[in-house]
């Protein structure tokens, strides 16, 4: 309750017209960035304690996983808009979970900054959704005008894309997997060569 | 080749390879001559004593002349071409401050991305007293100066260049003047040349922009701005935003549909991709080393 009130208050400071327009001083404008960065993370962090608790308690799961729900880390990354997330930068098998905040069926396509590989140590990833079934992915680069924005701090150069399906005010959770090696065995597994030189396309 | 033409027979776009810019697409059957270019209004500067010597500021829109290319004609943008089996990805620079991203996704949606990157915009060097950056799409749609816009997000309303619905109004700024708060949608309707079908062209951005229809078939929309005067209207500052010891940069997104106008779901269609803007998809992340794929 008291993030959502601080991000209330936030949201409610915001609705001043000088907020609203832009017109506001420099200094109150950072202001302003602070007060909403500050409420944002605080209900993320309460986000993820609320859908913790639903997996926790999920009828349609093992006990197993209701067990290691209650520990489930479910960070959130804000620097997706320069591509930027260290956990899926830095993990080589990581859950993410979805959350529609609409009253209908979505689908949208996910973006993910990961690690490219070279022609030497190739990388591929495979995306599987909540029934174990590959999901279409693909891989491209991040553009240098993006990954030299100031700023970012991440090192990956590229981003892996899947349509995701989230149910109507519901959440849809897909294991990504990444292999150090080229995985011929890999369903729908995609690589990448960071030295886009010696990349090669079909027409 | 000429021509570089990227996405799918029922949604793409296509490039001049020379220039390097959009020159056409395809949305669903519908062919639509579509030129997509940025450009940038110069800032006013004046002694703010009177009306007409009024700066451009964070309150005041009133650009020095019409807008001018980001690049000249004869210039081109240098971009790289990405394909795969779900998404074409065209990677573009216009010169030293505006990039973008063009992305046709292959399945799942039906409309393009333009994800476009600008700034740093010039310091007060520049010799221009500050520069208001639109990106414009340009058409060969005969629409009489029609358009219409959202209103706050909700009904759309109609609107027409140089006038107003309830007074006989002289538009003395042509370019202010005309121009409206784009909450969700900047839309019109128009016929081409030489054909009897109607189409309708539609852009979503990602927040709220000013923007118009400041000539027959086009639609603008204003992404970034730095100014280096006060405007006397209250806060005292120039709009000189800065980050890292440089201009701000601005990164942002306007999704683009068109189709028959005959399509009577298309403001519907519209309506729904406002929302999956406005409330995307949230994201968590989660370790995933306790899960074998069997286990998972």
């Amino acid at each position: 309750p008291d993030s959502l009130e601080l991000l209330r208050e936030a949201m409610g400071v915001m609705q001043h017209h000088d907020a609203i327009t832009g017109t506001e001083k420099q200094h109150v404008a950072e202001d302003y960035a602070k007060l909403l960065h500050d409420a944002v993370s605080g209900c993320a962090e309460s986000s993820g304690d609320a859908l913790r608790k639903i997996f926790a308690n999920a009828t349609n799961v093992s006990s197993q996983y209701n067990k290691m729900a209650v520990n489930m880390e479910l960070e959130t990354c804000p620097g997706l808009n320069i591509s930027q997330c260290a956990y899926s930068e830095r993990e080589d098998s990581f859950v993410v979970t979805l959350y529609n905040p609409l009253a209908r069926t979505k689908k949208q396509f996910v973006r993910l900054p990961v690690q490219a590989g070279t022609q030497e140590a190739q990388i591929s990833y495979t995306v599987l959704d909540h029934e174990g079934k590959a999901v279409p992915s693909q891989l491209v680069p991040v553009p240098s005008f993006v990954r030299n924005l100031p700023g970012r701090t991440a090192n990956t150069t590229a981003e892996l894309i899947f349509l995701a399906e989230i149910p109507p005010v519901g959440v849809a959770s897909y294991l990504v997997n990444r292999q150090k090696t080229k995985n011929s065995e890999g369903e729908n597994a995609d690589y990448l060569y960071a030295d886009l030189k010696s990349a090669k396309y079909n027409k | 080749a000429d021509q570089l033409v990227i996405g799918t027979q029922d949604l793409s776009l296509t490039l001049d390879t020379k220039s390097g810019r959009v020159i056409n697409g395809s949305f669903n059957g519908t062919e639509l001559n579509l030129n997509q270019e940025f450009l940038y209004y110069r800032g006013a500067s004046g002694n703010n004593e009177v009306f007409e010597n009024r700066s451009s500021g964070a309150y005041i829109f009133r650009p020095n002349g019409t807008a001018h290319p980001i690049l000249d004609g004869k210039d081109s943008i240098k971009f790289d071409f990405v394909a795969g089996d779900l998404i074409d990805e065209v990677h573009q620079t216009w010169g030293d401050f505006v990039h973008q991203i063009i992305r046709v996704y292959k399945v799942g949606v039906d409309y393009a991305e333009f994800d476009w990157v600008v700034g740093p915009l010039p310091d007060k060097k520049d010799p221009f007293d500050g520069r208001e950056i639109i990106n414009r799409f340009t058409t060969n749609l005969k629409t009489d100066g029609h358009f219409a816009t959202d209103s706050n997000g909700r009904e759309t309303l109609h609107r027409k260049l140089n006038h107003r619905d309830t007074w006989n109004v002289s538009i003395v700024e042509q370019e202010a003047g005309n121009y409206y708060p784009i909450t969700s949608l900047l839309r019109l309707t128009g016929m081409p040349e030489n054909s009897d079908k109607g189409v309708s062209l539609a852009v979503i951005p990602d927040r709220a922009q000013g923007g118009s229809s400041l000539a027959d078939g086009q639609l603008e929309l204003m992404v970034h701005r730095r100014l280096f005067r006060d405007d006397a209207f209250g806060v005292g500052e120039a709009l000189n935003e800065t980050a890292y010891g440089e201009g701000l940069i601005a990164r942002g997104t306007h999704y683009v549909r068109a189709g028959s106008s005959e399509d009577k779901t298309a403001l519907g269609k519209e309506r729904v991709l406002a929302q999956d803007v406005l409330l995307p998809v949230i994201l968590f992340f989660s370790s995933g080393k306790n899960y074998s794929k069997e286990q998972w």
